[in-house]
């Protein structure tokens, strides 16, 4: 495979975040803010695998953290552990060499491009999936060009960072 | 016109790219 391109990170972040949207979650996630408590993330996870990602999971994210960082960075590390467990467990994937998102950032600070690696990881896990890979892939072919572009180089930075 | 070739061009790539994680993912070739 070739290199893939270097990753303009905040045109991962307003790529994604229109991806996100496609899922068609409850909660509004069309801002980077939106998703700064988790809530969307957890979510677009249920959606990908309702069986691991099962309601007895979910309920350990706190819907209403309004302003409180703290709060939202609890849910945001949680999110977290449940991508990279999902990898493992799920997917037997081990995602090395691949800069984790700073959740402080995200929740603190709501960085763009924290949650752009956030997003990223979600990705990974909607593609890979099992269940429904083909209709999230097939749901990224009828995006926008420019916004497939960003999707595509952002999967080519994770499978040439993953190992089986 | 160059910006229709490198649009098409373009395009190109991305069908394939997805096409192929389609049929990694199905086991079906093409």
């Amino acid at each position: 495979m070739s290199t893939p391109e270097a990753l303009d990170r905040m045109e991962l972040c307003e790529s994604l975040l229109t991806w996100v949207q496609t899922f068609g979650v409850e909660a509004p996630c069309k801002t980077v803010e939106d998703l700064t408590n988790g809530v969307v993330m957890a979510q677009a996870l249920q959606k990908i695998d309702g069986a691991y990602f099962n309601d007895s999971w979910i309920g350990r994210i706190k819907p209403e953290v309004g302003d409180n960082w703290r709060l939202k960075i609890s849910n945001l590390k949680k999110v977290l552990k449940g991508i990279l467990d999902y990898n493992q467990e799920v997917l037997g994937l081990h995602i090395s060499d691949f800069t984790l998102p700073d959740v402080n950032l995200l929740g603190e600070h709501a960085d763009a491009a924290e949650l752009g690696r956030m997003l990223q990881l979600i990705l990974g896990c909607a593609v890979n999936c099992e269940q429904k890979q083909v209709e999230y892939i097939q749901t990224i072919m009828m995006m926008e060009e420019s916004v497939q572009h960003v999707v595509m180089t952002a999967i080519q930075e994770l499978m040439s960072k993953e190992t089986p | 016109d160059p910006n229709i070739k490198a649009g098409a061009a373009n395009e190109g790539v991305l069908a394939n790219f997805f096409n192929s994680l389609l049929s990694k993912k199905t086991g079906t070739s093409g």
